[in-house]
């Protein structure tokens, strides 16, 4: 563990004496940047981060009763966690009328999952009437897939023979108005950030939906390339925070520090499955841990 | 980026991060750094301009791509595996594609029986492919569907059967056991099958790729990988240590969401779009 390889550094080059210094510090950065870019942290967020942690560490004076590696751990940690963001509250509601949030993200991320997820989270907890909004009508049997969830939750499910998405969506926000649904979640097609054509629907649906809140659904095993789709998707539609999805596995999740940084969103919520009740808000200090392993 | 520069460690700094930001991985990248700098030494490798060439070429070696092997007698079976979301049911209709275009005949099997509307899903790809597709409902024994698949491969004598699993995280234990189930099932009614049992990657992801191929050539003996979504910015890089730790080729690559999105893999290419 990072723990570990740094309490062999430190007992190594310091012998346990006096104040961080700059060598022994530098070593261990070095380490720690390499426990970064091997939990898929990008590589632009890894140096800055380090950085960071060198300039917080070097110097400091040593601690009664703890040794430096000790000490070390629980800067990067401490800096880790800040970064991260403070607990979430889940999400905020203006209590007046109809809530819409619209969920975008690259292909397979888990956004129709997390659809149905959030509508239960907003009944069971918010005592919100949700609509769900089959808006992705390119991939075979979405909508399907969406009125699957929906009759499961007893959600209604506001869906379309023809027409494209931004009119689907603007449909969808003045039936629920009409029907009483107080809150209407938009599920899109999965896209690519780097399809012009794709990308400037979104922001059609957005323009004719108004959502009050557009969440990115993000994979939590997604890799360098995380930096570059959020930081597309929050370019072009302004993000309110991000869902990570399929924290049920073993990624370790790098992607949500280079998500954070990049688009200084917050992550809201956390997949933790396929069932519709796996939706958890996201913890900060668990995540720190999970990244540096 | 090369021109005119010699082999030094700036240069090789940046060939390294070239590496990282396609998600090759830490330990991967400082081992092909090495090797570059040991060419270097030997004198292998002088110029800078002969760095990307002598590098493209080593890679494109190590990734030395697969082929699909058919089985003496058909049908061929092939199972597609993976974590949830990654590309399996939609690399499924274009492999059929694929198959088609040289002249074989294909039937599906929908062996995703717990997701809301998987079956639904492949059976929209067999109509608009034409092709046959053995399923039973949400809920059903994906064990069970696999064998009336293979079933009716037989009978109906077609060349090739590609039967769909549900997404499942390698973490799972109980759904890699299922998957085990369903290969011995296979075996059972088609003897030497699954001939081939492609594990599709999404190349968005990072290096929890290398632990899922781990883990999924321990549950099915994985004969090959199939790289979907190339068609985005990442890189997909992780397969480089996959090949190197388990010599699990890449087969296919996908490149877009329409049925033609399927091509061979190319390592040369593939090597130059990790430079470019
Ligand atoms: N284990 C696990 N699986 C998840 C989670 N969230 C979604 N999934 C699964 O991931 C796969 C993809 O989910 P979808 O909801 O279809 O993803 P999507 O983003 O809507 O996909 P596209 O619409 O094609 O872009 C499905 O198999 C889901 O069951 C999660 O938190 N954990
Ligand atoms: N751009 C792009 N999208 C792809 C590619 N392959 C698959 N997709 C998209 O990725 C999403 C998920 O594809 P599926 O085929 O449903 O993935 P899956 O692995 O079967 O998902 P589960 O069965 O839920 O685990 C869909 O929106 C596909 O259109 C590809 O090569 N390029
Ligand atoms: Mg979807
Ligand atoms: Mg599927």
């Amino acid at each position: 563990s990072l723990t570990q390889r740094l309490t062999g550094l430190f007992s190594r080059l310091t012998g346990g004496a006096g104040r961080l210094t700059e060598d022994s510090v530098k070593e261990a950065v070095r380490e720690v940047k390499r426990a970064l870019l091997e939990a898929d942290v990008s590589l632009e967020v890894a140096r800055t981060f380090t950085d960071a942690v060198k300039e917080k560490a070097v110097g400091r004076e040593g601690m009664e009763g703890v040794t430096h590696a000790q000490q070390f751990v629980k800067i990067v940690h401490d800096e880790l966690q800040a970064l991260m963001g403070g607990e979430t509250k889940g999400i905020e509601f203006d209590v007046s009328g109809t809530t819409v949030i619209m969920m975008v993200g690259l292909q397979g991320s888990g956004k129709t999952t997390t659809c149905g997820k959030l509508a239960l989270w907003l009944r069971r907890k918010h005592k919100k009437s949700p609509m769900l909004v089959a808006a992705d009508i390119q991939r075979p049997a979405a909508i399907e897939q969406l009125k699957v969830l929906g009759k499961s939750l007893d959600v209604p499910v506001h869906f379309e023979e023809g027409g494209r998405p931004p009119r689907i969506c603007a449909r969808a926000v003045e039936q629920a108005r009409k029907q009483g649904s107080d809150v209407v979640i938009l599920d899109t097609a999965g896209r690519l950030h780097i399809d012009e054509p794709l990308m400037e629907e979104l922001a059609a649906v957005k323009r004719e939906a108004k959502p009050h809140l557009v969440y990115l659904v993000a994979d939590a095993m997604t890799g360098q390339d995380a930096v570059k789709s959020s930081a597309a998707f929050h370019e072009r539609l302004g993000l309110s925070g991000v869902i990570l999805t399929k924290l049920d596995g073993d990624a370790r999740g790098g992607a949500a520090l280079s998500i954070r940084q990049v688009t200084g969103c917050p992550v809201i919520f956390v997949g933790v499955g396929e069932k519709l009740d796996a939706l958890d808000l996201f913890h900060p200090e668990r995540m720190a841990g999970r990244i540096l392993g | 980026i090369v021109k005119g520069r010699k082999l030094d460690e700036e240069l090789l700094e940046e060939i390294e991060e070239t590496l990282l930001r396609a998600d090759v991985g830490v330990a991967t990248s400082a081992r092909l750094i090495d090797e570059l700098r040991e060419a270097g030494k030997r004198g292998e490798v002088r110029e800078g301009e002969q760095v990307l060439p002598f590098l493209k070429s080593h890679l494109a070696e190590r990734l030395a791509a697969g082929r699909i092997v058919f089985a003496p007698e058909k049908p061929t079976v092939i199972l597609i595996v993976g974590v949830n979301g990654s590309g399996k049911t939609t690399s499924i209709a274009k492999l059929a594609g694929w198959l088609r275009e040289r002249g074989k005949t294909v039937v599906l099997g929908a062996g995703d029986t717990f997701r809301a509307a998987a079956v639904e899903q492949l059976t929209i790809w067999s109509k608009r492919l034409g092709i046959e597709i053995v399923k039973q409902d949400t809920g059903a024994d994906p064990a069970a569907v696999a064998f009336d698949a293979a079933d009716a491969a037989v009978s109906r004598g077609a060349d090739v059967l590609i039967v769909d699993t549900a997404g499942r995280l390698h973490t799972q234990e109980h759904l890699m056991r299922e998957l085990e189930k369903i290969r011995r099932v296979l075996g059972k009614r088609i003897p030497g099958a699954p001939h081939e049992t492609l594990l599709v990657l999404d190349a968005t992801t990072g290096q929890n790729a290398v632990q899922q191929a781990r883990r999924f050539h321990e549950a099915t003996p994985v004969t090959g990988i199939i790289l979907a979504k190339l068609d985005g910015t990442a890189r997909g890089g992780a397969v480089l240590s996959i090949k190197d730790e388990l010599d699990l080729p890449v087969k296919f690559v996908g490149v877009g969401e329409k049925l033609p999105d399927i091509e061979v893999f190319d390592p040369v290419a593939y090597v130059e779009a990790l430079f470019s």
